[in-house]
């Protein structure tokens, strides 16, 4: 009975559609811990008026990728600076994606602090928010922040290494700091790099730098700017180093009522750990060793190096993991083969294989692992293995990548 | 490059251990 457990979830199909209800506590547990809700989700205050398609969503993730793949195609250590005036038009010139991330949190900038809505990102460094003079800025539902309404803003000079470290920076004709964080489809934040104190949870941050964004425009939502978990130095891990010591976890819930937590500066007990790989030239994102997948608790036939020849990321802010063609085809056919009783219905996107559940209360789907280096293993939540829309449209939430080298 | 997303993270502890240079998993979490 307890192998049986092993090789597959039985899943209530209610539970796979978004819940009506949302029961967050007010306050977090700890002085460093935030909660994490889905920005879609109905602990999100946005959940009614942001709530783009599943193609929409989808579309956007893959941008994201595309756009993470052509930053590994074309790395270099260090991009030129942009230089100029605030104002003036910056080429885009990295294709036609957008980083976009579906987990928010709350967090507090200025004194007296001001609370705002980000979304956290593992794939970018620089933290931004939308911020007075708004010259261009999309529309948020909280108040922008307003750094001369803060007691403890100051501007940071350009000639200040805090400045030379960003990847494009410049000087406005009063030679503070200028910063330009570029998108891929046109979306962009560009304005002042500043410091200020930075709530999180009930700590308090101190001359925390970060963009306040005075010409911004994208697919960001109505969150009201991005928090950067990067490696690079501009991050939050980076710049709290020495309060945190570069230690964060987090929880991502699915889509239901649940909530998540981010937490600085503590680990989380229970967990197996694995190496941390880095990448001179992609500095900014964490890669890990995966060895292996196993569906229903057999591993696919596959070569190691169908993972390690083009390395693994991690990244919080791209939905649908991808997989080599391969491995794809390999771990598709392995589910296929468990949902043989369930009719197929059209892809969703870029997610070709997809199950009619409208008939069913319950249903079985194989359990389906990731191993990484040392052998860890972490068995995928029901919520990590199937992608539903609705109930006619239940996909494997899994993608493939061009061709395995990618 | 194989990316690992944030669907497939969803109810794990993930912790980044920057400074050690690992990266953690512990199961059902968000509870």
């Amino acid at each position: 009975a307890r192998e049986l457990a092993e090789e597959h979830h039985v899943i209530d199909v209610k539970s796979l559609l978004p819940s009506s209800f949302c029961s967050m506590p007010d306050k977090s547990m700890s002085s460093s811990r935030l909660n994490v809700v889905h920005r879609h989700g109905q602990c999100s205050s946005r959940a009614r008026q942001d709530k783009p398609s599943h193609v929409e969503l989808l579309r956007q993730d893959q941008a994201r990728v595309d756009y993470i793949h052509f930053q590994a195609a074309n790395a270099t250590t260090r991009l030129n600076p942009f230089g100029g005036s605030l104002f003036a038009g910056v080429p885009v010139s990295l294709g036609k994606a957008l980083r976009t991330s579906n987990y928010i949190i709350i967090i507090g900038f200025g004194t007296p602090t001001k609370s705002f809505s980000v979304a956290f990102d593992t794939g970018t460094d620089i933290t931004w928010t939308q911020c007075v003079p708004c010259s261009n800025c999309y529309t948020q539902k909280d108040p922008f922040y307003d750094p001369t309404q803060s007691s403890t803003f100051t501007d940071i000079s350009c000639n200040s290494e805090y400045c030379i470290d960003l990847k494009k920076f410049g000087c406005s004709s009063t030679s503070t700091c200028l910063y330009h964080q570029e998108y891929d489809d046109n979306s962009y934040s560009n304005g002042s790099f500043i410091q200020d104190t930075l709530t999180f949870s009930s700590d308090t941050i101190h001359n925390f730098r970060f963009g306040c964004g005075h010409n911004n425009s994208g697919l960001f939502g109505q969150t009201d700017g991005l928090l950067g978990l990067g490696r690079g130095d501009v991050s939050i891990i980076s710049q709290t180093s020495q309060l945190y010591g570069k230690i964060f976890s987090y929880c991502l819930p699915s889509e239901t009522n649940t909530i998540g937590y981010l937490e600085l500066g503590s680990s989380v007990p229970d967990v197996k750990y694995t190496p941390m790989l880095t990448n001179p030239s992609l500095p900014t994102f964490y890669f890990l060793k995966l060895i292996a997948i196993s569906v229903a608790g057999a591993r696919l036939a596959l070569s190691p190096t169908i993972f390690s020849g083009p390395g693994t990321m991690l990244d919080s802010g791209t939905v649908i993991s991808r997989l080599p063609p391969t491995a794809y085809s390999a771990l598709r056919d392995a589910f296929k083969q468990y949902m043989t009783k369930y009719p197929m219905a059209p892809p969703l996107s870029i997610l070709d294989t997809c199950y009619n559940i409208t008939n069913y209360e319950t249903v079985y789907v194989p359990s389906i692992a990731l191993i990484f280096d040392d052998e860890v293993t972490a068995t995928l939540d029901f919520s990590g293995i199937v992608y539903t829309s609705r109930k006619s449209r239940m996909c494997l939430a899994f993608a493939k990548n061009d061709d395995d080298s990618e | 490059v194989v990316i690992i997303g944030n669907v497939q993270q969803r109810r794990f502890n993930i912790v980044y251990d920057v400074g050690n240079l690992r990266i953690g998993f512990g199961a059902n979490g968000c509870s």
